[in-house]
């Protein structure tokens, strides 16, 4: 029955414990500061792991500010001169960024996930969306190597 | 480093690309 073993477990948890009062003491110390670093530990990484995402949102706010102002620009370009405004920048060592006006969303790889994946994205769309007062945004990361430039065919690494 | 695209679409059949580079 349960009463049985109860007992039962409550003898073999006696014979288990160390037998003096000494023992037990340096038993429960030892279990007491293990406990302790346990806890100091978790607390540690989840507050660096706050302060980490909390340093990558500020960055990323911070590029995200920048590409707003940007895009802001070749927008209130007239069509025509998109791409004169361009060549010119290009030819004066450029933007910051690189800047191509394309007639169709190009396809990118997206690579990466995560939790800070996540928020570089959701602070790059909720920026961009209330700078450019726009809804279709589309933001994603790319390796390098299979980055596509100025339509689906042309590959960066082929430049 | 991985490169962040961000793509816009300013009128009908004109994107806008941007990627940090």
């Amino acid at each position: 029955t349960a009463d049985t073993r109860w007992r039962r477990l409550r003898r073999r948890l006696a014979r288990s414990l160390p037998g003096t009062l000494r023992g037990r003491f340096v038993l429960i110390m030892v279990v007491g500061v293990l406990a302790a670093q346990l806890a100091s530990y978790v607390i540690w990484t989840s507050q660096v792991r706050d302060s980490r995402l909390a340093q990558l949102e500020e960055l990323s706010s911070n590029v995200a500010f920048s590409v707003a102002s940007t895009m802001r620009f070749f927008r209130s370009l007239p069509r025509e001169y998109r791409h004169i405004v361009l060549d010119q920048l290009r030819d004066m060592g450029g933007p910051r960024f690189f800047v191509s006006v394309n007639e169709k969303r190009l396809d990118v790889a997206d690579i990466g996930e995560g939790p800070e994946k996540a928020r570089v994205v959701e602070t790059f769309r909720r920026i961009l969306t209330e700078q450019l007062d726009i809804d279709a945004v589309s933001v994603e990361f790319s390796r390098p190597e299979t980055l596509r430039v100025f339509n689906n065919e042309v590959l960066l690494k082929d430049l | 480093p991985p490169i962040l695209v961000v793509q816009l679409e300013l009128e009908p059949a004109t994107w806008l690309y941007l990627a940090t580079i």
